[in-house]
């Protein structure tokens, strides 16, 4: 049975979509069978890996909005062990869509285990936001993986996040734990980076990643050519952290 | 009677709230009077300028939801003719509030009408999202500046972006326009800061700010300190630039 993990924040930019793509592309390319969902409006899980959006018709949107089948829609990537659940344009309206559903934030957990045995991990990239699409993920959750930038506002914004992983456990999802907390774009030579990654350590201790993904241009190149940097420079830094990340990630769950 | 001016991109990460802060900031120095709409539930703004959000009782919530008095919620800044009306942690569930709200994107611009005179200018800080909050901002305003890291991402979600601002003109505000595009976290040692630099110019020709963001590691301190870059370091390339950007910015509106 398969485990589903959300990648969330809702600070932005913090490295979501690309630690979805990055770690689920390790553990496929070590021939675990991984499916990834791209619960974001803006799509760019979709689009980091080769797809144009504009060309998706069915997507996660007519999943949870439409009924749609869910198997159906799920596509195949460059990489064997890796499925894409894409979204496109259509998405950005199913927040307000939601409000007024039947259970709105378990929409999610109501498709979601009928294809889990498939698959042995299961990750959604989450938007930049605490509404209703992270609740569903969330709720539809084993746990959630938490990429945090190692700048100043990254700081900011975990009360909130933490405390609304509190409530998903006490109404939606008692089972939902925190898988890890991963600090990123992490430069060494700079006195900011190196402060936050202290923070971090001392709020978080044994649930951060002793992997730690530093800043690597050839990571934020890799979408640009639509590959998870395992494909684009698999000699690359970028490709090394999120390898290690891959195993320790596998380690933690034994 | 003050512009008020959007910052909005829905894609995260992108110096929404650095440009925020630190455009209306070089404006406050020239003695031009400034109100600073935090309309993040993050509140970075708010956290940016140096105030601790949990100790803010009152906020855009209270003004937004509530109906709380407008003048009454706006607070003073270090800077003389900066103002700021700030935000908190109970703006997270404005959105779903909003809803079902009569008229639910014109609330806001039910709002600053009354303090508009007050000012010479109106900055709104959004969200990294095109929910109900950035749609308020955008009815609520005369135009709107984005914001564009020069990263591959930042490409993609244009599209949406511009799809939004047509709809509200068509629907909600139709004196809306662009104000400008700033692109920001420049690196010009890398290709795809370049390259991404020449698309959004293609993309937008004149309404690109010839004023350019480099990449600035004191920008990204500044908040750790609660200041504005203009006061944490005057003479850092982060304050050339975003004082440049405020020459630019009132030449264009001229
Ligand atoms: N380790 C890294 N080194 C260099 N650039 C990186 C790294 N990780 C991410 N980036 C770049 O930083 C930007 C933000 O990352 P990404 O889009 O993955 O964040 P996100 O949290 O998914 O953003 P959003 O909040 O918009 O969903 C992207 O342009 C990405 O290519
Ligand atoms: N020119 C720059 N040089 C270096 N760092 C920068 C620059 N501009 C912004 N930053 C840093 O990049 C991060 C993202 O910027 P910021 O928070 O302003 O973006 P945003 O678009 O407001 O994000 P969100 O989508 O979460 O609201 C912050 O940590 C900020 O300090
Ligand atoms: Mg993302
Ligand atoms: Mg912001």
């Amino acid at each position: 049975m398969g485990k589903i993990i959300s990648i969330a924040n809702q600070k932005g930019g913090v490295g979501k979509t690309t630690t979805a793509i990055n770690l689920s592309s390790c553990l496929a390319v070590a021939e675990y069978p991984v499916l990834l969902v791209d619960l974001d409006p803006q799509a760019n899980t979709t689009s980091g890996l080769g797809f144009e959006t504009k060309k998706i018709k069915k997507s996660i949107y007519n999943v949870l909005i439409k009924g749609a089948n869910v198997e159906d829609t799920i596509i195949n990537t460059d990489l064997k062990y890796l499925d894409l659940l894409p979204s496109n344009q259509d998405l950005v309206g199913a927040e307000i869509e939601l409000v007024s559903a039947m259970s709105r934030e378990k929409v999610l957990s109501g498709i979601l285990p009928k294809i889990r045995d498939k698959y042995k991990y299961i990750f959604i990239d989450c938007p930049p936001s605490l509404g209703l699409l992270t609740l569903n993920a969330m709720t539809a959750s084993d746990s959630v993986l938490i990429p945090i930038q190692t700048e100043y506002y990254a700081l900011e914004g975990l009360s909130q996040l933490l405390n609304t992983i509190r409530l998903v456990q006490k109404h939606l999802n008692k089972k939902l734990e925190i898988e890890g907390v991963l600090l990123t774009m992490f430069d060494n030579r700079l006195n900011l980076s190196r402060q936050v990654a202290d923070d971090v350590k001392r709020f978080f201790d044994k649930k951060v990643y002793k992997t730690i993904v530093n800043r690597n241009v050839r990571i934020s190149e890799a979408p640009s050519f639509g590959k998870p940097i395992i494909l684009y420079d698999a000699v690359s830094t970028g490709s090394d952290n999120y390898m290690r990340l891959a195993e320790e990630f596998i380690k933690n769950g034994r």
